[in-house]
């Protein structure tokens, strides 16, 4: 596993070791940005290889916008999209059907305001009889495309990961807080969603750091925090890898091979309450070195990631062939499926969904239920970045996941 | 009066500034209208998510979400009015489903008078194109009912997902877009609209 990284790799990793029971009540959703889009034969290619005695698998299909036929874009890449659905998809098992939200025409901040439209109508949509008419989503059966243009008729999956994201310095503060908003509000409702934390260290995505200004550039020194994980209503899921020459029973360390996971501190958002102690207790132990003029040195914005899964070596078909991938858009989903199957738990005893986790996984009765990462850095914009130390840190978070533990305390 | 609303200091990486629209090209303005209640974001949501809280677990349902941060009529109206007297026609003026949002298909000249705007083509190193502008300012009256306008001073037209792929034998080379390996080719919010851009 310290060279390939297979599903059962990951179930040794982290012991996960769970048939799901509520799989007609549970629902999990990745979302994909056209024309990004996964390619059938290689979901087939990777069943047939890691799930015993099944040959095919395939998720529903929710298109936004426009109901175009979006799986086979022939010539437009579909890394993500393979990587992120054959690891969300096997790691649930191949009885919990997965979801894809389809942002069908590309990633604009448009086309992600249309698609909470879907969710929050305040006309149609909050009709109580429409959406109790849709209670049986999300089965509708195989690869149905399902039209979120109106809004209220379909009910966000329990959980939803995203492995897309921006930096803050791309977008407005306004658009940010409202892009934030949005998610909190799905929170309220119950869903989990997921964000991976970017894959160039301190510098956020695309390897931009920032000028004194606050624009991003190649040739800035300023840190560049990704958005959304530096949004308090998401939790953002960093990556760690397997050492060379060690097995998945020593303890992990941060991602460092190929990419950076990426973690700091945010220049648009509070800190919010349930990470006070973790994160102060970090910057009180463990205080970064850089000047203040190159990050958010405050001590009151909010930090991430929260939690990371392994982002290393991942093997995935593509194009019908097996190759190696890296980074937190692997890490995502892993976590996203982890957090699945204890809501599958959950509901099987008559529980409810587990919702926003962050108020939960930072409090000490979470205490334990994660494998703290010790060593590694996140380095960018020509520093060694934020290292990797006991307890959370911007590096990692609260570490990767121990599943039974988790289980345990979110059925008590 | 107008009041400075937003405004960028510079472009992101890898993007210039590079020529003006046609006056006649069609910009889909959207404000985003200002949610009632967001301000208590977090004590609902603590409430139903501190493991602690009585009322852990009691997520909210749709119907209640959207109407607890609907916008106020007030700010619907003002804003709708202001347009109207701006002298946008009312049939031009949609109302999102969610009532968050007010959409207006304007013409360039339109936009930047509405915004005291001055709207440019944004040149990607790759050569992709995106609509924006350096600033905005709305009138001091409707500012307070305006989260924000897009498209304006947001760089969003290109998601980056991270992901990466290996010097391994087995490498998947993603194509060079020239802006990193983790960055989707995307579609600017004024897709559709070529020929006028080309005007």
């Amino acid at each position: 596993c310290d060279k390939k990284i297979t599903p059962a790799c990951l179930r040794a990793l982290y012991d996960i070791h769970y048939e799901p029971v509520s799989t007609s009540k549970n629902s999990y959703g990745i979302m994909e940005y056209t024309p990004e889009t996964y390619v059938q034969s290689d979901m087939d290619l990777f069943a047939k290889t890691y799930i015993s005695g099944v040959d095919h698998f395939t998720p529903n299909v929710v298109s936004i916008e426009r109901n175009v036929n979006q799986t086979q874009h022939k010539g437009f890449p579909h890394v993500e999209a393979n990587l992120d659905l054959q690891y969300g998809m096997t790691l649930v098992t191949s009885k919990q059907k997965v979801t894809i939200y389809q942002l069908e025409t590309g990633a604009s901040i448009n086309d992600f305001f249309d698609a909470v439209d879907g969710f929050f109508c305040t006309s149609k949509g909050a009709d109580p009889d429409i959406l109790a008419r849709d209670a049986t989503y999300p089965d509708p059966g195989p690869s149905e495309y399902r039209k979120l243009r109106n809004c209220g008729t379909v009910k966000p999956a329990n959980v939803i990961s995203t492995s897309y994201g921006l930096s803050e310095a791309h977008i407005s503060l306004r658009t940010a807080a409202r892009q934030c908003a949005e998610y909190g509000k799905l929170g309220l409702m119950g869903v989990t969603v997921l964000y991976s934390s970017g894959d160039n260290g301190v510098a956020g995505v695309g390897k931009a750091c920032l000028l004194a200004t606050g624009s991003p550039t190649s040739s800035g020194k300023v840190f560049n925090p990704t958005f959304p994980s530096t949004c308090p209503y998401i939790t953002s899921v960093g990556a760690t890898q397997i050492d060379h020459d060690s097995s998945v029973f020593e303890p992990e360390s941060a991602c460092e091979r190929v990419i950076y996971s990426s973690g700091g501190f945010s220049n648009y958002f509070a800190m919010p309450e349930y990470q006070k102690d973790a994160v102060q207790r970090y910057l009180k132990n463990y205080p970064p070195s850089y000047p203040a003029s190159i990050w958010n040195s405050t001590g009151k914005s909010r930090a991430f990631p929260d939690l990371s899964a392994n982002g290393a070596n991942y093997v995935v078909a593509i194009d019908g062939k097996f190759n190696l991938v890296y980074g937190t858009s692997a890490s995502s989903p892993v976590i996203g499926a982890i957090l699945t199957m204890i809501n599958d738990a959950r509901l099987a005893v008559g529980k409810k969904p587990i919702g926003f986790i962050n108020p939960a996984i930072y409090s000490s009765a979470f205490s334990g239920a994660f494998n703290d990462i010790t060593k590694g850095s996140n380095p960018g914009c020509g520093t060694l970045g934020f290292n990797s130390t006991p307890g959370w840190d911007p590096v990692t978070g609260l570490g990767t996941p121990n599943f039974p533990k988790l289980l345990k305390h979110w059925l008590e | 009066p107008y009041v400075l609303h937003e405004k960028r200091s510079s472009a992101p990486y890898g993007w210039s500034r590079a020529r003006k629209l046609s006056s006649t090209a069609i910009i889909p303005l959207r404000f985003a209208i200002a949610q009632s209640n967001i301000d208590k974001m977090d004590e609902y949501l603590y409430d139903v998510s501190v493991p602690m809280s009585p009322n852990y677990g009691n997520h909210w349902t749709a119907a209640e979400v959207a109407a607890k941060f609907a916008p106020s009529h007030d700010s619907i109206d003002t804003i709708h009015s202001w347009l109207m007297h701006s002298g946008i026609q009312p049939e031009r003026i949609k109302l999102t489903q969610s009532k968050g949002w007010i959409k207006v298909d304007a013409t360039v000249e339109e936009a930047e008078s509405l915004l005291q705007a001055d709207f440019r083509v944004y040149t990607h190193e790759t050569g992709k194109e995106h609509v924006a502008c350096e600033s905005y300012r709305l009138p001091a009256h409707i500012a307070p009912h305006v989260d924000f306008v897009i498209p304006t001073v947001n760089f969003d037209a290109n998601l980056a997902k991270p992901s990466d792929t290996t010097s391994d034998p087995t490498l998947y080379e993603l194509p060079d877009d020239g802006n990193g390996p983790k960055i989707v080719g995307t579609v600017d919010p004024i897709v559709g609209l070529a020929g006028e851009l080309k005007d």
